[in-house]
């Protein structure tokens, strides 16, 4: 079985906030590591990773593993009843049929119990490589959302180009063109503020502009967001909590 | 004009 406790609710609803647009049925698979989702947006460009370490529980109990097979429009439906600061109890028989979510209140005079009612989710998981990038480019979250947001009312596509100046975001459309470029500039003061840019060889790829934005909706998760650039291969996108994190896979477009 | 290209194409299933 699988009994699992937050302190925070709000770990929880942040992580379903952030990919609830992407992806609508997935498998919370419950293992001794913790719990992880991984899952393709429709189309199979996009896939989200998710991992929330056991680390990250107060408390963690999964005695074999457990695909909780679940549709995030219904589960939010049902986190929207718990408050950010309210402790979450997650718990599942084994091959359940439903799960349990309890939200108790700080000031322990209120607690919620729902079952979630759980999909048999049959689903292809993908091998995804370790892979040696060649640009690691490490920028505030909110950077990123914003060059992505103001890129995307001028064109669906955008040129990442990664080289030992900066990092550089250009894209063409009807009503003309825009480039952002970011120097290397790790701020000493506050890291979370900088730009680094960690380069084995100069990279340039396209990408969609519609799924990078979606993506951002991942920014409240972390100040800081790493995206990882190889030529011809996925762009990866990864948004670090203390004890997970979202990843993002995004495959390029190809040819000119 | 670029095509997307898709995931598979670069993950293979497990």
């Amino acid at each position: 079985m699988l009994e699992a406790r937050l302190e925070q609710s709000s770990v929880l609803k942040k992580v379903v906030d952030a990919i609830k647009d992407l992806v609508q049925d997935c498998n919370f698979d419950c293992n001794d590591s913790g719990i992880q989702l991984q899952a393709m947006d429709n189309s199979h460009v996009a896939l989200v990773a998710m991992h929330l370490k056991t680390e990250g529980f107060a408390l963690y109990r999964c005695d074999r593993n457990i695909a909780l097979g679940i549709n995030l429009v219904s589960l939010q439906k049902v986190l929207r009843a718990a408050q950010n600061e309210d402790v979450m109890t997650l718990k599942a028989e084994d091959s359940p049929d439903a799960l349990s979510l309890v939200f108790e209140n700080s000031e322990n005079d209120r607690i919620s119990e729902y079952d979630l009612k759980l999909m048999d989710i049959d689903q292809e998981h993908l091998g995804i490589p370790e892979t040696e990038y060649g640009a690691t480019v490490k920028m505030p979250s909110a950077e990123f959302q914003r060059i992505c947001r103001d890129l995307s009312l001028l064109s669906e596509s955008v040129a990442i180009e990664a080289t030992k100046e900066g990092i550089k975001f250009s894209c063409t459309g009807d009503i003309g063109k825009g480039a952002v470029t970011l120097r290397q500039n790790p701020n000493v003061e506050k890291p979370e503020l900088g730009t680094t840019i960690e380069l084995q060889e100069p990279v340039a790829l396209t990408f969609s502009l519609k799924y990078l934005v979606n993506f951002c909706k991942a920014s409240g998760l972390s100040n800081t967001v790493t995206i990882s650039l190889s030529n011809e291969v996925p762009l990866l996108i990864e948004y670090e909590m203390e004890h997970g994190y979202v990843r993002f896979y995004l495959a390029p477009k190809i040819g000119d | 004009t670029s095509t997307q290209a898709r995931l598979n194409d670069f993950f293979k299933p497990v």
